[in-house]
């Protein structure tokens, strides 16, 4: 597939807020949503990954000045669902690749994700599209991997 | 954030892959995918959600006709950084809904999850970006599950 890189952005006015040990069963992810709905806020991305057990982690990010409210209705529903817990974090930013190609190419997410190596940067969450790819990292990082990945894409 | 639904899509065509257990630290998602690129290999999306440990799981998926390059891939990558083990599903099936404020407006993520609910289908993965929600699910279900999506959305 042809590739073509169209940018790299970084967000940083996001933070991230995970409900720990739902139920992993039907009618979960609506629950969690449909509250956030009724709340307005927006959603900026969700993460699921697989899970292995009776119970998943759902990951959300929000813009920062919704976070306090997300958490409470995050707070209400973990406990609604018998959760673990609620955790969240402001000290992120995401880090994002876009243009046609980025995922199919896995050189492209190949030198996407080598650029945080070589910046000793952990990559906290992958989250994709076909024409995007998007890594949660450290806030304070945010900045300086931008500018090296835009190095490293010749951007 | 205004509201355009542009499409739901089935992708019945992919196998899902994970590394379970794999260091998190920098250097790992770097590894795996320049080991896929590396073999040709096409990825189609790429899941990793926060992780509380010193380990996380890393999950992609391929085209049906990549599994078992891929899972050689993934096998010699989990070897090499001391994973717990690689596990894959043939069984899957991808659901999308494509538009404008898709995420942004939790309004369309609760409706997309809550059909998911009613046809008491469970949500396996949730990936996003801007204008896309994917959702993996059980491949049985997929087509059905379109169906009743077209009719919610009124498509
Ligand atoms: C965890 C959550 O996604 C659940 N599996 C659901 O279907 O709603
Ligand atoms: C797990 C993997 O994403 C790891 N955190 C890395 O940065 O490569």
């Amino acid at each position: 597939e042809k590739v073509l890189i169209r940018g790299i952005s970084l967000d940083e006015n996001i933070a991230k807020i995970s409900v720990l040990e739902v139920p992993d069963k039907p009618g979960i992810a609506f629950k969690l949503f449909s509250s956030l709905a009724g709340a307005d806020i927006h959603v900026d991305m969700i993460v699921q990954n697989v899970t292995r057990s009776a119970v998943n982690d759902m990951t959300f990010t929000v813009a920062m000045d919704e976070l306090q409210n997300a958490v409470n209705i995050a707070q209400e529903f973990a406990f609604e669902v018998d959760a673990q817990k609620v955790e969240y974090d402001k000290g992120v930013a995401k880090l994002s690749v876009v243009g046609t190609g980025v995922v199919a190419n896995a050189e492209v997410a190949s030198k996407f994700f080598e650029a945080l190596y070589e910046m000793e940067i952990n990559i906290q969450m992958i989250s994709t599209s076909e024409i995007k790819i998007s890594c949660i990292i450290d806030k304070e990082k945010g900045k300086e991997a931008m500018k090296y990945m835009h190095k490293k894409f010749d951007m």
